[in-house]
């Protein structure tokens, strides 16, 4: 299961 | 990665480790509210659920389980090991008014409706207002020890510096979340006034106490 919108910060 | 948000990061997890040491040193968390301690090792552990399925980079991974990890040992050192010295009776604030709008809020406005997404949402929000727990117990015991203040704000300018983490990568990369944008605004301004107390009064060698 992937996330669609990639959270890249803390 | 710019500057803003590495020393943002890097001042969260300073927070984070002053808060841990305080309460290890002392053998206390007196003065610390482990409401919002529960609330932050909540926010951490929503959040941080995309580690199982992306990898973003070492950097991200490392800091990720460091936060958890310390978001846990300092929810287990109040509630475990000096539970005798928690300030239960001033730790009053009614966690569910903020935990029950939150979550109806992450339900309603999110980026995606999958359950992920609206877990990290549900942490953002949770994120802004998790330290009003806190700042409720200085208010209502009307002090703080110089070294808690210290740890609130380190969160404080971690969150102002996001701030700036934004506006930059939205002039030089386009980056827009809108989500997190209004909750950091939110947060930050939470933290106003405890910063005018800070600059006025803990950096002139005073200790924080509220007028009666």
């Amino acid at each position: 299961y992937a996330l669609k919108i990639p959270h890249d910060e803390l | 990665m710019n500057i803003f948000r590495l020393a943002g990061d890097l001042s969260h997890l300073a927070a984070i480790i002053i808060l841990l040491l305080k309460i290890w040193k002392t053998r206390s968390c007196a003065g610390i509210s482990g409401k919002s301690q529960i609330l932050f090792a909540l926010v951490f552990t929503t959040r941080y659920l995309d580690l199982l399925t992306s990898f973003i980079s070492l950097y991200n991974t490392f800091m990720k389980v460091v936060y958890i990890g310390c978001a846990y040992a300092t929810v287990y050192l109040i509630y475990m090991k000096f539970k005798a010295t928690y300030d239960g009776n001033h730790d009053t604030f009614r966690v569910e008014f903020l935990v029950v709008p939150v979550g109806g809020l992450a339900f309603l406005v999110n980026h995606d409706f999958s359950p992920l997404e609206i877990l990290w949402t549900f942490s953002i929000y949770l994120e802004s207002v998790a330290i009003l727990p806190q700042l409720f117990l200085i208010s209502k015991t009307g002090e703080a020890e110089t070294i808690t203040t210290h740890y609130l704000f380190c969160l404080g300018v971690y969150r102002a510096l996001y701030l700036f983490n934004w506006i930059w990568r939205f002039y030089f990369e386009g980056f827009f979340d809108m989500i997190a944008i209004v909750a950091g605004v939110v947060q930050t301004i939470l933290y106003c006034d405890f910063f005018y107390l800070y600059v006025t009064k803990v950096l002139k060698g005073k200790k924080l106490s509220l007028p009666a």
